[in-house]
């Protein structure tokens, strides 16, 4: 996931 | 991370450990949507699907592996426990879920940021998280009384989505080109479908009464 990807959330 | 997430997070985790507890103690899922932790455990199962492909850190795999675990064993006690299943209420809960599956499935591969299998997936957990709570909450306006863990539960599972949007409001102002309006708009209506449970909840709470529904 890219750094302002919302992906990194759960 | 910031602090407004990770206390989504161990909001939503409590709201887990409170809904196990209740279970693997006292034996009962009276008031407890089956329907609703269905949803849920198909909610981690399309969310999580990166889980072996992006590893983004050990934080993030083992609340997932949490998530994951939690959810599918609740659905596991109420279907197949012999005594946590018989204080399950199947002629209460009878919201059809499917339908709330298929439109989400619908919207998701209409509306996506990337049409792959995985982003339509993961836009699909989004959508149907936002309603899972549905059935739970036509439960417990059915169900006259409701016992104060899964009040609490119910209370804890809206809150922390609803820390995750000041969250986004967070991330919008500190990283550059965060806006994921679909992450957001399903976050703001899933929080909203809690409206008029947290207004009763906090009723009972400041009143100091068992907490009821109108019907």
């Amino acid at each position: 996931a890219d750094e302002n990807d919302v992906k990194d959330e759960l | 991370m910031n602090i407004f997430r990770l206390a989504g997070d161990m909001t939503h985790l409590a709201s887990v450990l409170v809904l196990l507890l209740k279970i693997h103690t006292i034996k009962s899922c009276a008031g407890v949507s089956l329907k609703t932790q269905e949803l849920y455990a198909l909610v981690f199962a399309t969310r999580y699907l990166d889980i072996v492909t992006d590893f983004i850190s050990v934080y993030n795999t083992v609340m997932k592996l949490i998530f994951l675990g939690s959810s599918f064993s609740i659905v596991w006690y109420i279907r197949h426990h012999r005594v946590v299943r018989r204080s399950y209420d199947k002629d209460q809960d009878t919201f059809r879920h499917y339908l709330l599956m298929i439109p989400c499935m619908l919207l998701a591969l209409f509306v996506h940021e990337k049409f792959t299998f995985k982003e339509v997936m993961w836009t699909f957990s989004l959508y149907l998280e936002a309603v899972a709570i549905l059935p739970q909450l036509v439960l417990l306006q059915r169900t006259r009384n409701i016992d104060n863990l899964t009040g609490q539960y119910v209370f804890l599972l809206g809150a922390y989505r609803g820390l995750y949007i000041f969250n986004w409001i967070y991330r919008y102002f500190t990283e550059p080109h965060f806006v994921h309006w679909i992450t957001w708009i399903a976050g703001v209506v899933q929080t909203l479908l809690y409206a008029d449970f947290f207004y009763y909840y906090f009723e009972s709470w400041k009143n100091n009464v068992r907490l009821q529904l109108p019907a």
